[in-house]
């Protein structure tokens, strides 16, 4: 992979969304990558929505938590996502009013991804954002800077956040994935967490995955 | 802490070193935040101590500040002299940021109690204008605490067994976070339940901050009067670590493609 890669500054990755009082992760993570896949295959870049997989997606349990595959699934079965503005979030499961004629945005596919960091590096830059899972220990009080727990105390085990690869680098000779987060732009750093990058830290290579568009 | 033995029954303070300039100036730049060139205090003398925590220290200044005269009748009634205030002031400074954690000013009398001390005796007794000795105003919950929305929490504190200043200063925190993150409860069991939940999280947060590897602060954020229970239940999803998924094709790497 290149030394560093960071697809907000290439336009590929939509403002920092706020799930709410919502256990809503999963959908986020996958939205961000379908706007991330559509964008580098299409061209434009679309805000989607989450609220449609909240409420269409019967595999998944809503505010109750998903999982990215499931995801994928109910998007091809539904036939695709409609925008944000079309079908807006309002982070509590509604009845499924998903229209077909207004879907914006199809995926074909889906595909797990390398658990070897290098790799996904390799993949992220060159495919784009990338669906993964981590641990959230510590997330609760992060508020900036490169986060590198334990590994004891942040085991790829315990899974229990689901975030969007958009970038990767070094800061001081410390290396870290880019996450977007879905908590809004005041948690973080303006919405963004950052993870030390290579040693597995939080699992983070654990679940990765991506839309395909073809 | 003052380097000069304690003298009995005075406070001790010691006088005005590089280190405190510091978090004073930071200090003064909030208190003159929004004003005009003209018409922003000066710093005139600061004194005051230091204590170091983790990778902190909390410094509690006192400051004196000269307001200057206002003649502009837009921003003061009646034309008013230059002004001399007694300020104390608490800093946190954690890795070289700042955070003013109490901010406490009145007008002073300048008489200085104890006058003809040799200026290197660094002790001084400053009685504030109100009346109310020094040591007691950097404890007691400033004045105008009790007019905002908060006035019904402090009360609460006295019933508690925390020592007098952990509860004042975890006051003093606790509402910047209800202001800054537009925090509010429907009862004073609630904001008293909310204060101990924030206090306890103070400390995990520190712990984890310990324990950190990498290079991240970790702190009061918006989500620092959850609990952890209530935290994970809200805004975590358990379901990845439980559900396997469906099964999806495995990328290929790049260098294949």
């Amino acid at each position: 992979p290149p030394p560093e890669w960071d697809w907000r500054s290439k336009g590929a990755v939509t403002k920092v969304k706020d799930q709410g009082m919502c256990g809503s992760c999963w959908a986020f993570s996958v939205t961000g990558n379908v706007e991330g896949q559509w964008f580098l295959k299409r061209g434009a870049l679309l805000s989607l929505s989450e609220q449609e997989l909240l409420d269409c997606d019967k595999v998944d349990k809503a505010c109750l938590g998903g999982l990215p595959s499931n995801a994928y699934s109910a998007i091809k079965i539904l036939g695709g996502l409609e925008t944000e503005d079309d079908y807006s979030y309002r982070g509590h499961l509604q009845t499924c009013n998903f229209s077909a004629e207004k879907a914006k945005v199809y995926i074909n596919d889906s595909v797990e991804l390398s658990k070897n960091e290098q790799k996904l590096a390799a993949w992220l830059a060159k495919k784009g954002p990338v669906s993964v899972a981590i641990n959230a220990f510590g997330m609760q009080f992060y508020r900036h800077g490169i986060s590198h727990p334990l590994r004891p105390l942040c085991s790829p085990w315990l899974i229990d956040h689901a975030v969007l690869l958009v970038g990767f680098g070094n800061r001081s000779a410390v290396p870290f994935w880019a996450i977007k987060n879905s908590w809004g732009t005041d948690w973080g750093e303006e919405g963004y967490y950052y993870l030390h990058r290579g040693s597995g830290a939080c699992g983070v290579n654990t679940m990765a995955s991506s839309a395909v568009v073809n | 802490a003052p380097n000069k033995p304690r003298a009995a029954g005075a406070q001790a303070w010691e006088l005005a070193s590089p280190e405190l300039l510091g978090p004073a100036r930071f200090a003064l730049e909030i208190y003159n935040r929004g004003r005009a060139a003209g018409a922003r205090a000066a710093l005139k003398a600061v004194s005051g101590r230091v204590r170091r925590a983790g990778q902190g220290s909390l410094y509690s200044l006192k400051a004196t500040l000269v307001e200057p005269p206002c003649n502009d009748p837009t921003v003061c009634q009646l034309p008013v002299s230059k002004e001399t205030l007694l300020c104390s002031f608490e800093v946190l400074d954690e890795l070289g940021k700042h955070m003013l954690l109490r901010r406490d000013c009145g007008p002073v009398d300048t008489k200085i109690t104890g006058a003809g001390q040799p200026r290197g005796a660094g002790m001084a007794q400053i009685r504030l204008h109100s009346g109310f000795n020094l040591d007691s105003s950097l404890f007691q919950p400033n004045p105008d605490d009790r007019n905002d929305t908060f006035s019904s929490f402090l009360p609460l504190l006295n019933k508690d067994p925390l020592p007098q200043d952990f509860s004042v200063k975890m006051t003093s925190i606790f509402k910047d976070f209800v202001t800054a993150y537009n925090r509010t409860y429907e009862t004073e069991e609630e904001a008293r339940w909310r204060m101990s939940v924030f206090a306890s999280n103070m400390v995990r947060a520190q712990k984890i901050q310990a324990l950190d590897r990498g290079t991240a602060q970790y702190g009061v954020t918006k989500f620092s009067d959850l609990t952890e229970e209530e935290f994970r239940t809200i805004y975590l999803n358990p379901l990845l670590k439980e559900e396997p998924g469906q099964k999806m094709p495995l990328a290929k790497s790049i260098s294949d493609l």
